[in-house]
């Protein structure tokens, strides 16, 4: 465990925080994708399956429950609470997401570490979340006006991204036998799909104001 | 260790 790897984990979770208590505090979920927090809970429970027989911390342990937990509850939000759910941008969130789950599910079963169930959902887990903040990326861009706590949002989770980077670099040099090529790959996919969204998001931070995509 | 080494990851 490294300060990358801790800082990495807690901004994860601290995104995830950022988009309850939005939609909790202001009854709204305008501008957030169904698609991709339904993908992220894809994402979580297909590699914390584990879970109940890999024990390898308590830490992992319980972010594994909270990740879980938390994504499961924004979701019950979007679609179940009275209020929040007639916000839900259903119009302009028509991402298809079976366009992202099905090549992830081929490509996790062609390259993999083993071919055994346990590893190959794992490797699933990797590439889906590569790609899962796609149909959120799509939503901002059709609506354009980003407000500020979404803005947040996509901001902590890409710098979640580009610690989890640091934490390989940092793991590489320390580590006689550490590799990860699955891994790195995935993440680095995923941290460059974030590039376009950082640069104005830092743009309208600098000039504060509200954050604005052009078309 | 090898290939298994990033299931210690979140």
């Amino acid at each position: 465990m490294n300060i990358f790897r801790v800082s990495a984990d807690i901004l994860h979770l601290l995104s995830i925080l950022v988009l309850l208590l939005k939609i909790h505090a202001t009854k709204s979920c305008a501008g957030i994708s169904l698609k991709t927090q339904e993908l992220y809970l894809a994402v979580f429970v297909t590699r914390y399956l584990d879970l109940f027989w890999n024990f390898h911390s308590l830490y992992n342990s319980v972010f594994k429950v909270v990740y879980i937990a938390t994504s499961s509850m924004i979701i019950w939000y979007m679609k179940r609470h009275r209020g929040v759910k007639q916000t839900y941008d259903k119009d302009h969130d028509t991402f298809r997401y079976l366009f992202l789950i099905v090549p992830c599910a081929v490509l996790a079963l062609i390259v993999n570490g083993r071919f055994s169930l346990f590893e190959i959902l794992w490797t699933f887990s990797i590439y889906l979340e590569a790609v899962a903040i796609l149909p959120q990326l799509v939503l901002l861009q059709r609506t354009k006006n980003v407000d500020n706590l979404t803005g947040n949002y996509v901001f902590l989770l890409g710098l979640y991204r580009a610690f989890y980077i640091l934490n390989w670099i940092y793991r590489y040099a320390t580590e006689p036998h550490y590799s990860a090529w699955i891994v790195w790959l995935s993440g680095l996919v995923q941290t460059g799909l974030y590039l376009d969204f950082f640069y104005y998001y830092l743009q309208a931070w600098k000039q504060s104001k509200k954050l604005q995509l052009p078309s | 260790t090898g290939k298994g080494e990033a299931h210690d990851e979140l």
